[in-house]
């Protein structure tokens, strides 16, 4: 049973954010998930498992590489926030093929042999979609809770059944879905939605999980993301804080 | 070697639309540069090959299933387009896990087995980034020419070494790049680019390819793509067929 080799304790709260496919803001989110729990308080970590697409160690403005002693991994920091991601060990421009055995040994590394030290939540951001690489990772958690991560389109809503499929196989429960780039506040300060509405509401409903809030489609958000700034000096982050 | 299994030829033009993540609005332009070589007046058919997410259907107002006569596929016909999508062939809401000798064999039948008749122009929607499932699908295409789609993000341009490094190891030149979400248009008819600018003049730049156009953030392109009515009806796609 893949539950066998679950990883040693790493902190009592471990959330795994996901996403049922790519470009929904799911690491933008993890990103400004970790700010706002370092803002209140928490040691917080955050693993960086998106084998598709690194963008954490830029959202958190790590510059830095994690050095290894005793063959253990001590994590990057940044504004408090402890930061591992499997991008620091691949070079830049070369697409990652992560295949089986490879992608299993790789993974299982990541989690185990990280001097993580005292923290008391890790963030996961988990490659987007419910594929194998993300179900691979997801069994070898302990107690984690699954967060998810949408657009308000409808159509969104349908990935709702693959990742409660993947929750259950995985013996994760969902807390609950963040809704991503809602609407878009015009100058007059009404609302457009861009993108439709309720899709995220669609999607807690239908995995039975809590709807945590909607974040807005905002220029800020993603200039914050491309110089790994906080969000916290554009003060749009309260919504997520509230998260 | 692969390429001895391509496809027998299907149509003078064939043009296979990709991107390096989910969520650019691959799916979207597929749709919308059918409609316009369609209203053109040319006879084109679109294969919706991405295994993640099959959207053709939705966005072309495709509501009736293609018909197997003598083992041979016929296309469902909206608007005078052909439109064949392997999500015919999934029940709704089962996670496709397609792998290995299954996916090739379904990929191989959906290329050969369609009864096309004359078609001058042959769009195929990839499934996002350049993984196992992209490639296959690619190295079986003849003579194709490949249009990439982007967002504004300077990171989206990073995906463009793993694009072309996809196109030259499939024998596919690479037609041209997309830029979609590129600015959002204000009340006063100033644009606002929420996604940051020039991404997909970087990327055309770094594939030495042809930059092919910008397309707005529009709520009446996503509320086109939801209804599957055609984009001419809200005169938003003057960019696109200028393309
Ligand atoms: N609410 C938002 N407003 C504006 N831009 C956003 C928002 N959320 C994400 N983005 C931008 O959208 C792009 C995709 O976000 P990202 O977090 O990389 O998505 P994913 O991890 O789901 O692939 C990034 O350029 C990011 O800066
Ligand atoms: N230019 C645009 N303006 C507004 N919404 C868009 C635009 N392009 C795409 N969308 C919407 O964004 C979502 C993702 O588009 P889609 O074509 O499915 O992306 P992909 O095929 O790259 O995953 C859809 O809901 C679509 O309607």
């Amino acid at each position: 049973d893949a539950k066998d080799d679950t990883v040693p304790h790493i902190a009592d709260k471990l959330i795994a954010i996901s996403s049922g496919k790519g470009g929904v803001g799911k690491s933008t989110v993890t990103a400004n998930l970790a700010r706002a729990f370092a803002e209140s308080g928490m040691k917080v970590g955050v693993l960086d498992a998106d084998v598709y697409g690194f963008s954490i160690p830029r959202m958190l403005g790590v510059n830095v590489q994690p050095t290894l002693i005793d063959d253990m991994i001590v994590p990057a920091i940044s504004d408090g926030i402890k930061v591992v991601s499997m991008g620091f060990f691949v070079p830049d421009d070369s697409p990652v093929v992560w295949r089986g055995p490879l992608l299993h040994k790789a993974i299982t590394q990541f989690m185990t042999d990280v001097a993580w030290g005292d923290i008391d939540l890790l963030l996961l951001d988990l490659p987007p979609g419910t594929g194998d690489v993300t179900i691979t990772i997801a069994q070898k958690l302990p107690k984690a809770q699954l967060v998810v991560v949408t657009t308000p389109q409808p159509a969104a809503a349908h990935v709702a059944s693959r990742v409660a499929a993947m929750a259950e196989k995985t013996n994760l429960s969902v807390l609950g879905v963040i809704e991503n780039m809602s609407y878009y506040v015009l100058p007059d300060k009404s609302r457009e939605y861009v993108f439709g509405r309720d899709g995220g509401r669609v999607l807690a409903r239908k995995v039975n999980a809590e709807f945590l809030g909607e974040i807005p489609l905002d220029k800020r958000i993603r200039e914050a993301a491309d110089t790994g700034s906080s969000l916290f000096e554009a003060k749009v982050a309260d919504d997520i804080a509230e998260i």
